[in-house]
C-alpha cells in the first residue's frame, strides 16, 4: 500500500509545485520508489515544468474525477522518461470540474476513493495542491497519510502555514484520522536575507518546533530554469544547489516513512 | 469618479499583496489620491502586512457582502495612519461568504453594486485578488476599470498571466465592456538571475509587448520585513530599493490614468 502524501499551502508561490516535482523525481531516481504525482492545480503546472519528460497518455483528470461509477486515478496517468515516475496532469477543464464536484455528494471522499486502486500499483502518492483551500485541497487532506507544508521565509508565509494547519483538524476528525503532518518545509531560502530568516525561523520554531523539517531548500535559480526547460532539476543541473537540496529531503523522507 | 483597479494574478506569491499595499500607500502619501484598499482574499494578507497602520472599525467584509439589500462596501472600510488611505480587510468569514455567494443570482455583479458609493469617495480603489480564478476574482474583474497583473520572472508566472488573460475576454464580452489591461507588471526580479531574466523578459515582450510595464520591482527583502512589522514600506525603510520601485510605479500609473 502507498503512502499518500499531499503537498499544501494556502499561501501561493511557497514552493509547492516545485517540491512536488523534484521530490517525486528524487524518490523514483534515488530511492527506486514507484511514485506517482498528481496535479490537483488548475493551473496545471506540474505538467509545465515536466513537459520535456511526460509521455503523451491519460484520460483528462477532469473526466476521471466527474465519472459517475468509481472513479480511477490511474485512468489518468501517463509515465514519463524518468523510471518509476508517472504523473496525473491538470487539463483545463479541472477548474470547472471544480466547482462542478462543490455541490456533489461524498465530494470530499472522491479522491481517497480515486486513489483506491493507485495505492497497490505505487510505493508514494505525492498529490500537488493549490493556493486555495477549496474542494480539491479539501478532497487531497481527506485523501491523505501526510502533509507536507512549503513555507517561504516571510511572514505571509508563516500565516499560511497557520491557515492551513486550521483545515487539518476538522478534517482528521470528520474525514480522515489516519491525517497525520509530515513537517514544514521552509523554502526559497536567501543566504543574504540573515535578520529576515533568523525572525522567521525562529517564529516557526516556537510556534511548530517538532513540525519542522531539519533542513531548507536554499534559493536556487537553477530551480526555475529546469522549469523553463520542462525538466526536473537532476536531469536539468544534477549538481546545483537545488538538486543537493531536493535529494537531501527524499533521504529524510524515506527515513520518515520507512519502508512502505 | 474613482478609477477602480484588480490587482490580480492566477499564479501565486507573484506579489499582488506587497504591489497593492505599497501602490496604495504611494498613491496616498506622494500623490495625495483618496485610495481605497479592499483585500478580497480570504487570507486576509493586506491586513497583516499593515497591521501595525489600520485603526479599528469596518463591518466584516462577508457580512457586508452577503446582506440582502444593496451591499455598500464603505461600511467595511476603516481609516489609516496614512492620510487619505482607506481600508477593507478580509475577515476568516470571506472563505464561506465565497462559497455561499457561488450560488446567488447575480453574484458576478455583486461587487460593482457593492462599489458604487465608495466610487464617489475616492480616486482610486485597488482590489488583492487572491490566486484563485473563483468567484471574487471573476467579480473584482467585473467591477475594475483597470487589471494589473504581477508576475515573478519565471516560466510558471509567465503561464499565470496568460491565465488571467484568458478570464478577460469573456468578462469584457458579458459583464464588463470598460475592463482595460493597464499592464503586467514585473517583480521579485533578481539581479543576478541574469540569462533567466532575459529569457522570462523575451516571452513576456514577445507575447505581451505593449501591455508590459516599463518598470519592474527588484528582489528587496525590505519589502517582507516590512510586512513582518505590519508597515508599509514607505514606513519601514524609506531609502530602501522597495520603497523607491513602488514610488516610480505609483508615478508612472498617475501618469497613465490621468486626472481621475
Ligand atoms: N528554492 C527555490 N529557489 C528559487 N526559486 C524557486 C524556489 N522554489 C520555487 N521557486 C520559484 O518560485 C516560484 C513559485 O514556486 P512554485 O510555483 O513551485 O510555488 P507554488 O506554491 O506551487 O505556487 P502556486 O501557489 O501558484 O501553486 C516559481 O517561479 C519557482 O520557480
Ligand atoms: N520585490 C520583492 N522582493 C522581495 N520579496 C518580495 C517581493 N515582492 C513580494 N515579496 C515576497 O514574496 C512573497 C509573495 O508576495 P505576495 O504575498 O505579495 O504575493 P501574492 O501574489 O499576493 O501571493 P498570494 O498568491 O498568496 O496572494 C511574500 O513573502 C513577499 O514578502
Ligand atoms: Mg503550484
Ligand atoms: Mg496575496
Amino acid at each position: 500500500q502507498a503512502t499518500v502524501i499531499a503537498v499544501a499551502a494556502r499561501k501561493g508561490g511557497v514552493g509547492k509545485t516545485t517540491s512536488s516535482v523534484n521530490l517525486a523525481a528524487a524518490l523514483a531516481r534515488f530511492h527506486k520508489r514507484r511514485v506517482l504525482l498528481v496535479d490537483l492545480d488548475p493551473q496545471g503546472h506540474v505538467g509545465a515544468s515536466l513537459s520535456s519528460m511526460i509521455h503523451p497518455g491519460g484520460a483528462p483528470l477532469s473526466d476521471t474525477l466527474l465519472q459517475d461509477r468509481g472513479p480511477d486515478l490511474l485512468d489518468a496517468a501517463t509515465s514519463t522518461r524518468i523510471d518509476h515516475l508517472h504523473v496525473v496532469c491538470a487539463d483545463p477543464g479541472l477548474a470547472e470540474a471544480e466547482e462542478r464536484l462543490a455541490t456533489r455528494i461524498g465530494k470530499e471522499l472522491l479522491l481517497r476513493e480515486a486513489l483506491r486502486v493507485a495505492r497497490t500499483h505505487h510505493d508514494i502518492i505525492l498529490l500537488d495542491c493549490p493556493p486555495h483551500a477549496g474542494t480539491l485541497t479539501v478532497a487531497a487532506l481527506a485523501a491523505a497519510d501526510r502533509l507536507l507544508v512549503p513555507c517561504d521565509p516571510g511572514p505571509l508565509g508563516v500565516r499560511g502555514v497557520e491557515a492551513l494547519l486550521e483545515l487539518v483538524g476538522p478534517i482528521h476528525e470528520r474525514l480522515n484520522p489516519d491525517l497525520d503532518l509530515l513537517g514544514i518545509l521552509v523554502t526559497r531560502l536567501d543566504g543574504r536575507n540573515t535578520s529576515l530568516n533568523e525572525s522567521v525561523l525562529d517564529t516557526l520554531q516556537d510556534r511548530f518546533a517538532d513540525a519542522l523539517i531539519p533542513l531548507a531548500i536554499g534559493v536556487n535559480t537553477r530551480l526555475a530554469q529546469a522549469q523553463e526547460a520542462g525538466e526536473d532539476i537532476f536531469a536539468h543541473a544534477p549538481a546545483s544547489r537545488g538538486a543537493t537540496d531536493y535529494r537531501a529531503l527524499a533521504e529524510w523522507l524515506v527515513r520518515q516513512i520507512g519502508d512502505t
